[in-house]
């Protein structure tokens, strides 16, 4: 709404079950789902925990979608927005529970409002983003921008992994510190949804580890694999969303 | 990161509930064999050049 290049979208419900709102450009498009490349590009951008005990609002930040299909070549797909309840793989009782949640209309019932609103608001991440690496000789203070900072976790020194991780001894594992530039009041959103921008590692890698395992009645070394052990890179978000990196269409 | 996040980490990734009681004897003669070895330095490499998406 706030950008000079951007219409507000303005979309119409045609796929409306409880779980499952899809809202699309609906001026002229041709039927999409079908299409297999728009298969091929569809991804998860966020999820949110809902408490079937509340109702109101949930901000979704769609920002690696629209970046993303903002790189693709033209003539270019319509972007697909799709919001539903997580239904498979849950047990009994939780499908039950998941069933209760319904999407609701903003306004009175009938009263046409029912439509959820995309917000599309760019920010100059040269401000208002991260600043890679800390410098390891500058100490870390409150004027000092997110970045990420060097932590090495010592396992040799720790009592449980003696004579049961054979590899490694340690590891950088790296953290995320300092501040976020906060947006100016006039861009930011006026749902009291979106708290601070926050300085987020938001990408991670895993760490491969050897421990000595028991097998038959003997030890034997084993390989085993921890997701999201080391911070790869360090950014400001919103509520832990993900932010936009170089993708390739 | 915490030691206790590697550690819980740890414990589920392997399945187990608690840490192994473990003591000198049982390094008496423990070896890393090569394709152990092999796969662990393979899965090091390919972290440090995939990333995930962190939260």
């Amino acid at each position: 709404r706030f950008s000079q290049n951007f219409r507000e979208v303005a979309g119409r419900f045609l796929v409306s079950e409880a779980s499952t709102h899809l809202l699309r450009h609906s001026r002229g498009c041709p039927e999409q789902s079908q299409s297999p490349a728009l298969s091929a590009s569809l991804c998860l951008c966020c999820r949110r925990l809902v408490s079937i005990h509340e109702s109101g609002w949930k901000a979704l930040d769609v920002t690696e979608a629209v970046n993303f299909w903002r790189q693709l070549h033209r003539p270019r797909q319509p972007l697909l927005l799709q919001v539903s309840v997580q239904r498979g793989h849950l047990g009994p009782l939780a499908s039950s529970a998941h069933r209760l949640l319904r999407f609701t209309s903003q306004g009175p019932a009938g009263a046409g409002q029912g439509e959820p609103q995309l917000e599309l608001h760019t920010l100059d991440l040269r401000d208002y983003g991260a600043h890679g690496n800390c410098d390891p000789k500058a100490p870390i203070t409150e004027g000092t921008r997110c970045c990420r900072q060097e932590m090495y976790i010592d396992l040799q020194g720790l009592k449980w992994a003696e004579n049961w991780v054979l590899e490694p001894p340690g590891f950088l594992a790296y953290e995320c510190v300092g501040t976020c530039q906060q947006p100016p009041e006039s861009l930011t959103f006026k749902w009291p949804f979106l708290g601070p921008r926050q300085c987020i590692a938001s990408e991670t890698t895993s760490l491969p580890m050897i421990v000595s395992m028991e097998e038959g009645g003997k030890r034997r070394p084993q390989v085993v694999s921890l997701p999201n052990m080391r911070v790869q890179k360090c950014s400001c978000a919103w509520d832990g969303a993900p932010v936009p990196r170089k993708l390739k269409p | 990161l915490t030691e206790e996040q590697v550690l819980s980490s740890l414990l589920q990734q392997l399945h187990l509930s608690k840490v192994p009681v473990l003591g000198k004897a049982d390094m008496e003669g423990l070896v890393i064999p090569a394709h152990v070895r092999a796969q662990y330095v393979a899965l090091l490499q390919r972290s440090h050049g995939t990333r995930s998406r962190g939260k």
